[in-house]
């Protein structure tokens, strides 16, 4: 038996949301701990590692482990017909699923909807993260982060990264010109305009900004985004996701030939 | 020139 009950709905929505542009189908596997996910984009650039901890679940029962292969089009599908204030409960009785049934209840208990979407059988191509002192973190505004990408993007297709003691630089560089915006540590009150820099030692590195800017659509799920960089390593994206987890993106760098 | 790296250069299959 698994039963995963979300108090709200809607976070599994934006979940979906912001990841089915950068991957077709996927792997659930779920847990007594919870629930985890990992997939690449197509091109084997990109990564996203999602994690979503039991105690996050208002309810959750995992008998034994199992994986749940997905598309995520079609979960996509599915999930628009919940509302954004329903409680999502995803179930299965069976030891080897060939479906997986989704059950939408509105606040008041008056409208229950019912869903079963067929399961696919993918092979994972999971790969192993190691754990990675970073040596540059930048937390700052998701919403800030997103905006300085999406800007960029119009200049060059791809944005360098530069870290200091007191401030991270995005420097593009293209046919039109050239540009950079930095922006400063900043332990302001309001989450929109803090920037919490943590810096071992100054990274310089280049990433893409179509990637970047598909990770950003996860901005709804969290005010704030860690950017998490060593040299010569892939960054890591990570949105917490309050008291369930994190959907982390990873993201190979570019280097000049 | 860049060269877009892959993810597989960092992490290991499994």
């Amino acid at each position: 038996m698994f039963e995963a009950k979300l108090q709200q709905g809607v976070i599994f929505k934006k979940i979906v949301d912001a990841i089915k542009d950068l991957v077709k189908s996927v792997n659930i596997d779920a847990s007594t701990s919870g629930l985890s996910m990992q997939a690449m984009d197509s091109a084997h650039v990109a990564l996203v590692s999602l994690k979503l901890n039991e105690n996050g679940f208002k309810d959750y029962r995992c008998d034994r482990p199992i994986t749940l292969g997905l598309s995520i089009e079609n979960l996509s599908k599915i999930l628009k017909c919940a509302g954004n204030d329903d409680t999502i409960t995803l179930q299965t009785d069976e030891e080897e699923p060939s479906s997986l049934k989704f059950f939408f209840e509105n606040q008041q208990a008056s409208k229950i909807s019912e869903f079963s979407l067929n399961l696919m059988s993918l092979d994972s191509e999971s790969l192993g993260i190691p754990d990675t002192d970073y040596s540059s973190v930048i937390q700052m505004s998701s919403a800030e982060f997103s905006r300085i990408c999406k800007e960029l993007s119009s200049i060059s297709e791809t944005v360098e990264i530069e870290t200091s003691k007191e401030s991270v630089k995005f420097s593009v560089q293209g046919d039109i010109g050239a540009g950079s915006i930095t922006v400063k540590n900043n332990q302001s009150d309001k989450d929109v305009d803090r920037v919490d820099l943590q810096i071992d030692q100054p990274v310089k590195l280049t990433f893409a900004l179509r990637y970047l800017n598909m990770f950003n659509k996860a901005v709804s799920l969290s005010s704030t985004v860690s950017l998490n960089m060593s040299e010569e390593n892939p960054l890591m994206v990570e949105y917490k996701i309050d008291d369930l987890g994190s959907l982390r993106f990873y993201l190979a760098p570019k280097i000049s030939d | 020139y860049e060269i877009q790296l892959m993810l597989s250069r960092y992490f290991n299959n499994q």
